[in-house]
């Protein structure tokens, strides 16, 4: 039996409006730890990889590890049926044909029941190594998200560029050319607003523009996300949850 | 433009 219950609505929301552009038939393994959830998008570009700890629950159960097949854009249609601010509570037994999800308004006395049948996804589950990474940087969400959405209206491939202490970011395209530099600094007062850069080696690195722009929606998650690249391996894009995350791993273009 | 990778080969299945 598995009984998942969000204290909002909107966090569960947030989290499938993050990734559901990207990837459509995801299976979530639901165990006693926790829900995690992996898919990559059909041109194996981009992988998702998510992860709700318990403590991302108001309450949180599940006996027996249970694995939900579920059609994002199918869930994405029950789950704005919800308000934001209901209570939303997963329900399912443990051999389920479908999970029930249950609305509940606690100041009206309005509970609304959606019953989402599930799917046999046939999709391997991948194993993530950690991998070595050349630059670490950690930026304010709003600010990654602004950068590519400019960016992305010149290029269809958008270049990284990490050196000491420079971040640049490059589009070059038809219509012309654009580039945003950011230094690392602290900021006391609102720490959430700093730029933190770890660089071993610098790194140049070009991607697809489509698929950052499916990253940036992880930015409702929170308010920094966190950046690994390495000319070695794929660049992961990290939103952190308060307990688990959603991450993007993306393969870069071929360098010149 | 140039060509894209793919993740295949960083990713295995378990």
């Amino acid at each position: 039996m598995l009984e998942a219950k969000f204290e909002e609505a909107s966090l569960f929301k947030r989290i499938i409006d993050g990734f559901k552009d990207c990837v459509q038939l995801v299976n979530f393994q639901c165990k006693e730890d926790g829900i995690i959830a992996q898919a990559v998008d059909d041109s194996r570009v981009l992988l998702v990889s998510l992860e709700i700890g318990i403590e991302a629950f108001q309450n949180y159960r599940c006996d027996h590890p249970v694995t939900l097949g579920i059609d994002l854009t199918s869930l994405s249609k029950i789950l704005r049926c919800g308000n934001n601010t209901d209570n939303l509570t997963l329900i399912a037994d443990d051999t389920p044909d479908s999970v029930l999800l249950l609305f509940e308004d606690t100041k009206k006395d309005r509970i609304a029941e959606y019953s989402l049948k599930l799917m046999d996804i046939d999709a391997e589950f991948l194993k993530i190594e950690d991998l070595a990474y050349d630059c670490t940087l950690k930026m304010p969400s709003p600010e990654f998200s602004k950068i590519v959405r400019d960016l992305s209206q010149l290029s269809d491939s958008i270049n990284i560029m990490i050196t000491k202490e420079t971040i640049k970011f490059v589009a070059d395209g038809d219509i012309g050319s654009g580039s945003v530099i950011l230094k690392p600094f602290v900021n006391m007062d609102k720490p959430q607003e700093s730029i933190n850069l770890n660089m071993d080696q610098p790194v140049d690195l070009t991607f697809g523009s489509k698929y950052l722009l499916d990253i940036v929606k992880g930015s409702a998650l929170s308010d920094n996300v966190g950046v690994r690249l390495s000319s070695e391996a794929p660049a992961l894009f990290q939103f952190d949850l308060k307990s688990g995350y959603l991450q993007f791993f993306l393969a870069p273009k071929f360098n010149d | 433009g140039r060509p894209q990778k793919r993740l295949v080969k960083f990713f295995k299945g378990r």
